[in-house]
């Protein structure tokens, strides 16, 4: 069945439901990128048959594909954008520096977000509590 | 971390985009029946040598292409209900919704039947009381259980629990211990 | 916009050309 990929990556996530960051799966995203690509070929073809032969039995079969395009589309999303609610957390509980070992879990791109992440809370931090700022970061348990 | 907070599943028939355990409970199978052709579709069918998939063939099928396929007017797919929605399974759980491992019953026992009601049945406006009432009938002894059980095993708590009383059960416990931290002076 | 700009770099801009989008606000619960 298609998108058994899609789903690994979802569940993958899912095991770790701590908040602890995986490795991101390039090579996961990459079949699944893949798999589109050719239900989506292969939709493309069907597309120009059933219209110039009249085939409209085709139909049923470009809904199927057309539906399972979809959800690959939304399992990597749903993967990038849980993983980025995970590195989130980590400005929160580690600092605008991130230990080693989780930055290499991290692709180039999440750290490009994490750092305009940063950039933003720093901004909002700025703002708040008169000239100095206020670090919200800071004392996130009340005081004893 | 207590800071990632996961894109929580959909309430009722609803379902987010972002939400993993919505994800994961829409690729649960349902035993289905093909109402039409599906050409060049017959290698995802194991049992069958046809290039396509023929109209009359049943197959399991996840919910998430079910629910993409399923016409109203028109017979392209029919999905059979679960058993644990059927009228026999409901008369059990409206006689005592307590007894039942939802785990091994489900385990999304309120969800796929919440997920259930998209596709046109006569029986949706039973299956949705059955679900109610069992989340009412069961709900009090979850919550009451998770903020009893401090510092134990609770496996055989939630052993029985489907996916959405393990949630909460799960809040319950985190709220029980986060309390109990500071009652130690320890939340500070 | 940050969120968005990392989906269309990391996978969107890789996908079929009807499916390069994913409306933000509908997707993400209030």
């Amino acid at each position: 069945m298609f998108c058994e990929k899609a789903i690994e990556l979802i569940r993958e996530l899912h095991r770790m439901s701590d908040g602890q960051l995986p490795a991101f799966n390039e090579d996961g995203i990459r079949q699944v990128l893949e798999e589109m690509k050719a239900l989506y070929e292969q939709n493309q073809s069907d597309v120009n048959e059933a219209k110039s032969e009249g085939k409209s039995e085709l139909i049923p079969t470009i809904k199927f594909r057309h539906c399972c395009l979809l959800r690959n589309q939304r399992c990597i999303a749903a993967y990038l954008y849980d993983r980025l609610l995970r590195i989130r957390a980590l400005r929160w509980e580690y600092g605008s520096v991130l230990p080693t070992n989780i930055r290499f879990h991290m692709c180039a791109e999440e750290l490009e977000w994490f750092n305009q992440y940063k950039k933003s809370l720093a901004t909002y931090m700025r703002s708040l509590g008169g000239e100095e700022g206020l670090d919200i970061t800071q004392d996130m348990k009340p005081p004893k | 971390t207590p800071s990632y907070v996961p894109v929580p599943p959909g309430v009722g028939m609803e379902d987010n985009f972002f939400s993993l355990d919505d994800i994961l409970l829409s690729h649960e199978r349902l035993p289905s029946r093909m109402e039409c052709l599906f050409p060049r579709l017959g290698f995802l069918e194991k049992s069958s040598d046809s290039r396509d998939i023929q109209e009359g063939t049943k197959m399991e099928m996840p919910l998430f292409l079910a629910k993409g396929l399923y016409e109203r007017k028109r017979r392209v797919v029919s999905v059979e209900l679960p058993k644990v929605y059927k009228e026999g399974w409901r008369t059990v759980f409206s006689a005592d919704p307590t007894v039942v491992d939802l785990h091994k019953m489900g385990p999304y026992y309120y969800g796929l039947g919440s997920q259930m009601l998209h596709f046109d049945s006569p029986e949706n406006p039973e299956i949705a009381q059955a679900i109610l009432q069992t989340f009412i009938g069961r709900f009090r002894r979850t919550m009451d259980s998770s903020q009893n059980a401090y510092n134990e095993d609770t496996s055989a708590l939630v052993e029985r629990l489907d996916y959405l009383e393990r949630a909460l059960f799960k809040a319950g416990q985190s709220g029980l211990n986060s309390f109990q931290c500071w009652e130690r002076g320890r939340a500070s | 916009t940050n969120t968005e700009t990392y989906l269309k770099s990391v996978a969107l801009k890789h996908m079929p050309p009807n499916l390069q989008t994913v409306d933000m606000l509908k997707a993400v619960p209030e």
